[in-house]
């Protein structure tokens, strides 16, 4: 079973 | 004022095809290097980020930074008004609230223009870091929208597996399983059809096929795809649009519950 990551989570906020 | 004009509504048609199936909105952050969009689709799983560059468009003025929220539905709308020969312009006022898109024949026999209510984005912009990527794949952008669509069949999830012999991708469920495996071309009568590796690092990541099959949209744009992968960090999938730009989609990759 495998779960989805957010891409917020990799990238910082400008 | 805003002025930017390309001598082909194809290429423009093409863009949108390519985000708006991923994308309900988004704003077009305008200057005088060019035209960028950066938008998260719904679910925040992926990130599109397209740049077009001000010294491909046939004419392109901006004296004032504008940022123009858009409806990429009503976008579309409008742009299917567009004869693919037509010369499209797309203008707007310092401060406006709407854009206008002018459509031109060939022959300048007929003229149309449509005006589309921009919309105020909340939108967050992310700083994506420069990152060495250890595998680099470049192949022809038609096998790997096959591959996605081919996979997505057996699974809702797709194995990408790079090593220096070559890029395989996987993909197992009720059904079955399928592999594909794509090895390094030596020699090709044309540059589109070869397949690259450069290879720092084997990697194997896990994305969601949905996502994958969205990107490939953009096929349409460019002969050759670029996958850019690192363990644990997004996916980019990047589509060189020529002497204009790029559109890159980064997907969050999978991970063992």
């Amino acid at each position: 079973k495998t779960k989805q990551q957010n891409i917020m989570s990799f990238f910082t906020k400008k | 004022m805003f002025e930017a004009r390309l001598i082909s509504a194809t290429i423009l048609k093409k863009i949108l095809d390519a985000i708006k199936d991923l994308l309900n909105e988004g704003t077009f952050d305008c200057s005088d290097s060019g035209i960028q969009l950066q938008a998260m689709d719904n679910s925040h799983v992926s990130l599109v980020s397209l740049t077009l560059r001000s010294d491909g468009f046939d004419k392109f003025r901006c004296d004032r930074n504008i940022s123009m929220g858009m409806n990429l539905g009503s976008m579309a709308k409008i742009l299917k008004c567009a004869n693919n020969d037509d010369t499209v312009t797309i203008k707007a006022q310092d401060n406006a609230d709407t854009v206008t898109f002018m459509f031109e024949s060939p022959n300048h026999e007929k003229v149309s223009d449509y005006e589309m209510k921009l919309m105020n984005l909340d939108q967050e912009h992310l700083g994506i870091p420069e990152t060495d990527y250890s595998c680099v794949v470049r192949m022809p952008s038609m096998e790997f929208a096959r591959i996605c669509r081919d996979l997505a069949q057996f699974s809702e999830s797709m194995l990408i597996c790079c090593t220096k012999e070559g890029v395989k991708f996987s993909a197992s469920g009720d059904v079955g399983s399928a592999n594909v495996k794509l090895a390094q071309t030596s020699s090709v009568d044309k540059e589109e059809e070869a397949v690259s590796i450069e290879m720092q690092e084997p990697v194997t990541l896990t994305f969601a096929c949905r996502y994958l099959n969205a990107f490939t949209k953009a096929s349409p744009l460019s002969g050759q795809v670029q996958l850019s992968m690192s363990a644990d960090v997004p996916l980019v999938v990047e589509y060189r649009i020529q002497d204009l730009g790029h559109i890159r989609y980064y997907l969050a990759p999978k991970i063992e519950d």
